[in-house]
């Protein structure tokens, strides 16, 4: 007779325990059995494999495989944390705990200050600022002449480098962001603590009590 | 509007970095 709940569809490469994985989170056990539901139906969606390609995620996040993105990149390198191309579910996990509503704020900014340091040289450089906000203008419908767009990123550097170094280190993108919080916005996904309603199924296949 | 907004404002509005994307049914 089968069993639709059996351990045996969830020997995918890269699974983790719920258990372990919850404890080094902010998540719960059954916060981490519903994500491994998302899980699943993002690493299907193109390569049936377990395993989340960076066009499996470019088609979650903009329903298209195919978009080229600079920001989905960098967010898809830094949850590939193992960098083999492909995110696993302990990385899928790991990482998106950054980003639940009980997670300090230092951890956010951290990941945040990780995500915008492009060359990962520990500092954020004028150059890499300049590329991301061309990077924005190129994804949306907004038009800035490179003038106004130099104007941004001087005013925004002067602001932000309060060492006057050419380039923002942790300590100042700290002191930045404590200024500016609007910029942690997206570092929260209030999602995250529904995440068992939006994917109840876990119910059903949900092998650990909480 | 966009001219007023420090950089890093800006770019925290790219779609690529909104996740609730990826909740999306």
């Amino acid at each position: 007779m089968g069993c639709f709940c059996s351990k045996h569809s969830r020997q995918t490469p890269g699974y983790e325990e719920p258990t372990i994985l919850a404890s080094e989170t902010s998540f719960t056990v059954s916060e981490v059995e519903a994500l491994y539901e998302l899980f699943k139906k993002l690493s299907s969606s193109i390569i049936d494999d377990g395993l989340i390609h960076k066009e499996e995620f470019q088609f979650a996040l903009f329903r298209n495989s195919n978009k080229r993105n600079l920001f989905a990149d960098r967010i898809f390198d830094l949850f590939d944390v193992k960098r083999n191309g492909v995110i696993e579910f302990g990385e899928f996990v790991r990482s998106l705990s950054v980003f639940h509503p009980n997670t300090p704020q230092s951890d956010k900014i951290a990941f945040a200050f990780r995500l915008y340091d492009l060359r990962y040289t520990g500092y954020i450089e004028r150059e890499e600022l300049k590329e991301m906000v061309l990077a924005l203008l190129n994804e949306s419908d907004l038009i800035l002449s490179d003038d106004v767009v130099e104007t941004i990123v001087d005013k925004t550097f002067i602001d932000a480098d309060s060492k006057g170094d050419g380039k923002i280190d942790m300590e100042e993108w700290k002191e930045f962001v404590a200024r500016n919080p609007s910029l942690m916005k997206n570092m929260t996904l209030p999602y995250l603590k529904d995440i068992t309603l939006a994917f109840p199924s876990f119910v059903v296949n949900s092998e650990v009590e909480d | 509007k966009p001219a007023a907004m420090n950089a890093f404002e800006l770019i925290s509005t790219s779609q690529g970095l909104n996740l609730s994307s990826l909740f999306e049914k």
